[in-house]
Formats: structure tokens, C-alpha cells, sequence
């Protein structure tokens, strides 16, 4: 199986 | 006031086309770097970063930061009402809840005025140093490998090794295998195939993200697609010297 990362957990929101 | 005044219109509309289904609604940036966007796909997966910079428009006002909060498939609506060859000047007064579209031909002009959301969004601070492959190839070729491949399967495995870039994906009838050696071609650089590579890099997405990139194919003949050694992707297609449009997309890890 499989885990999709998100977007989050490489970009830092300001 | 913010104004811009683009003679080859039919660029938004194909810049419009390659978002509009990947991004509902986004806030667009108009500052002195240029008219700018940021956006998630609403499963917080994928990220595009749209940038055209002033000097790309015949005519670039911005008296101040604004952002413009906008559905896109109402914009898209809108740049449809208007003919391929024609300029498109965007207006939107300071603190108005509106934008106007006017689109001129030399037959005549057409004004459409559209509502503005307000849409909370965050901007991110976007790393380029950890890109550790880079790969540039023909744009039509990558969107050919990625429809040739999610009839196969759901997931693309992107390999880059010294050997070359390599898409596999496998599905309920088998699986596939596609190579991409580097090829210089000195007379068509657009049609050449270009790796870069400081340690070999394989990971995997979902093939469903990047036919949806691959919708910006019109825009350029050549993509670069990077990937990071923390596995994340980057899909980038330049516009005609003003800009780009770049997709980030979040891989699938082991479990």
C-alpha cells in the first residue's frame, strides 16, 4: 500500500 | 488601480485552460513582479505557481498590491466570449469587489464583468535547492508518455539514472515501461531530450495529476521536470519569454 503525500508537508505556508 | 493589456490574448486563455480544472478558486497576485498565481488542488496534492512578469504585457499598471479572487472556470467562461486573436485588457479599480475583461479585435470591443471572491489562501515558500534531476524533453512527448501510460495503470514511477529517465506504471493487464535517452539536437533544441543529474532518484505519482499538467502542453514546446531528493516533483512549462507555469505534485510513499 501506498501513502499520498500532501503539498503541505513540503512547503512552508507563511 | 490595476491594469494589464495583453495583445496575445489566446495566452491567457490557454494559461486558464492548463488551471482550470486542477484549481477551483485562486488569488490572483498583481504586485511589481508581475500578475502571479498560487494555488492547491482542493485534495491539497498538487500546487501550481503561475508567474507573468510586466514586461510581457504591452501595458502594466499596478498602483498596489491587490489580489483578485477569482473561480476559475467562471474566468475561463469569460475568456471564452472573446476570439482567439483578441487583446485582452484586464481593470480592476482599488477595493472594488469586481474585475472587467475587455476584449478588442479590429471589428470591434466586448466588456464582461465578473465578481470577486474573497478566498482565503497562504503563499509558500517554494526550495529549489534540493532538486536533484532535472530532466527537459519535447512537451508534447511527456503528455504522449503520460496518456500512453494511464491507460495501463493509475501510478507513474519517474526513474532518473545515468542511463536515462524511465515512466513505468503496471495495471490489471500488465505493465509498461517507457525510456527517455538523452538526445541533443543541435538544429531543433526544442526537440532534444536533456538530463541533469546529481544522484539517480525514482518516485511515484499519481498519473491522474500529471495528465491534468500536462493540459499546459499548448503553452510551450519543451517541459522541465524536476525532482527532489525529497521525492517531490515539478513540472514546469515556460510562456513565450514572460513567465511560466510550474505544477508541483506530492509523491506516493510506501506505506
Amino acid at each position: 500500500p501506498c501513502l499520498q503525500r500532501k503539498i503541505s508537508d513540503y512547503f512552508s505556508g507563511d | 488601480m490595476f491594469e494589464l493589456r495583453l495583445v496575445q490574448g489566446s495566452l491567457l486563455k490557454k494559461v486558464l485552460e492548463a488551471i482550470k480544472d486542477l484549481v477551483n478558486d485562486a488569488n490572483f497576485d498583481c504586485s511589481a513582479t508581475g500578475f502571479s498565481l498560487q494555488a492547491m488542488d482542493p485534495s491539497h496534492v498538487a500546487l501550481v505557481a503561475l508567474l507573468l512578469r510586466p514586461d510581457g504585457f504591452e501595458h502594466y499598471r499596478c498602483d498596489r498590491n491587490i489580489s483578485m479572487g477569482m473561480n476559475l472556470n467562471n474566468m475561463s467562461k469569460i475568456l471564452k466570449c472573446g476570439g482567439n486573436d483578441d487583446i485582452i485588457t484586464i481593470r480592476a479599480d482599488d477595493g472594488s469587489d469586481t474585475v472587467t475583461f475587455m476584449f478588442e479585435s479590429p471589428n470591434g470591443s466586448a466588456n464582461f464583468e465578473m465578481n470577486l471572491m474573497d478566498i482565503d489562501s497562504e503563499h509558500h515558500g517554494i526550495d529549489e535547492s534540493k532538486c536533484c534531476a532535472v530532466v527537459r524533453m519535447p512537451s508534447s512527448e511527456f503528455q504522449r508518455i503520460c496518456k500512453v501510460l494511464s491507460s495501463i495503470g493509475d501510478t507513474v514511477v519517474i526513474s532518473v539514472t545515468n542511463e536515462g529517465v524511465q515512466f513505468s506504471t503496471r495495471g490489471d493487464i500488465g505493465t509498461a515501461n517507457i525510456v527517455c535517452r538523452q538526445n541533443i539536437n543541435v538544429d531543433k533544441p526544442e526537440e532534444s531530450t536533456v538530463i541533469e543529474m546529481s544522484q539517480p532518484v525514482s518516485s511515484q505519482f499519481p498519473l491522474r495529476y500529471m495528465n491534468s499538467f500536462t493540459k499546459a502542453t499548448p503553452l510551450s514546446n519543451t517541459v522541465t521536470i524536476s525532482l527532489t531528493s525529497e521525492l517531490l516533483l515539478a513540472v514546469e512549462y515556460t510562456i513565450a519569454e514572460m513567465g511560466y507555469i510550474r505544477f508541483y505534485l506530492a509523491p506516493k510513499i510506501e506505506d
